[in-house]
C-alpha cells in the first residue's frame, strides 16, 4: 500500500 | 486531491503549453535543450506505464494521456519538423545524457520499493525528473539571450516542483500512510536545482533586465 500511494501523483 | 497537487499539475501543463506556444508560434525551438524534452518524454514513459494495467481516475489518466502526448509532440518538433529543427542550438546543447540516465537507472536497481519492472521503472522515472532539468539549465547558462518564454518555461516548471513539495507536506499531516522518502529526497534536489535560476529570475525581474545567468 505504501507503494501504492505515490502512484496516484503525476 | 489537495489545492496544492491541482495548482501544481496545472502549472505543469502551463509551463508545457508555453513551451508548445513558443515552438508553434514562432516556428523556434532557440534555447530550448532537446535532451531535457527527450528525458522528460523518458520520464513520462516509464511512469505511466501504469496506463495499462491501474486507473486512479479519469483525471489521472487524462492528464498522463496529456503529458505524454505534448512531450512526443515537442520532441518531434525538435528534431523533425523542418523549419522548427533549424532552430535547434545543437553545438551548445551537448550535455551527455547517459551521465544522468546511468546513474538514475543504477540507482532505481538498488533502492526501490519492490524489486519489479513496473516499479523499478517507475523509481527510475522519479530519479531521472530530478535531474532532467539540468541540460535545460546548462544550456541557459551558454546562451547568454534567453528569451522570455523560456524563461517563463522554467519558471512554471519550478514553480510546480515546489507546488508538489507543498502537496507532499499537505498530505504528510493529512494521510497518516503517506510516507514517501523516496519521493520525497528526489523532490527536495530537484527544486533545490531551480533555487539558483530562480535567484537570477527574480534579480533580472526586479531591476527590469533581460534575464542572463552567470556562467
Amino acid at each position: 500500500a505504501a507503494t501504492a500511494a505515490a502512484h496516484d501523483e503525476l | 486531491m489537495n489545492i496544492f497537487r491541482l495548482a501544481g499539475d496545472m502549472t505543469h501543463l502551463m509551463s508545457i503549453v508555453v513551451l508548445l506556444l513558443k515552438i508553434r508560434a514562432t516556428k523556434s525551438c532557440r534555447g530550448i535543450s532537446l535532451r531535457t524534452q527527450e528525458m522528460y518524454l523518458l520520464v513520462f514513459l516509464c511512469r505511466y506505464l501504469d496506463l495499462f494495467y491501474s486507473f486512479v481516475s479519469l483525471y489521472n489518466t487524462v492528464m498522463k494521456l496529456i503529458f505524454l502526448a505534448s512531450s512526443a509532440a515537442i520532441v518531434y518538433y525538435m528534431r523533425y519538423d523542418r523549419v522548427v529543427k533549424q532552430t535547434y542550438d545543437r553545438r551548445q546543447d551537448t550535455f551527455r545524457y547517459l551521465f544522468l540516465i546511468v546513474p538514475c537507472l543504477i540507482l532505481a536497481l538498488l533502492i526501490n520499493h519492490a524489486f519489479t519492472l513496473t516499479e523499478i521503472l517507475w523509481t527510475f522515472s522519479i530519479y531521472l525528473e530530478a535531474v532532467a532539468i539540468l541540460p535545460q539549465l546548462v544550456l541557459m547558462q551558454r546562451t547568454q539571450n534567453i528569451d522570455n518564454l523560456t524563461g517563463n518555461y522554467v519558471l512554471l516548471l519550478g514553480t510546480y516542483r515546489g507546488l508538489y513539495i507543498l502537496n507532499w507536506i499537505f498530505r504528510f499531516f493529512t494521510e497518516p500512510h503517506y510516507r514517501q522518502w523516496l519521493v520525497w529526497i528526489s523532490g527536495l534536489l530537484q527544486t533545490a536545482l531551480y533555487g539558483d535560476f530562480f535567484y537570477y529570475y527574480f534579480k533580472c525581474w526586479k531591476s527590469n533586465k533581460k534575464l542572463t545567468l552567470p556562467a
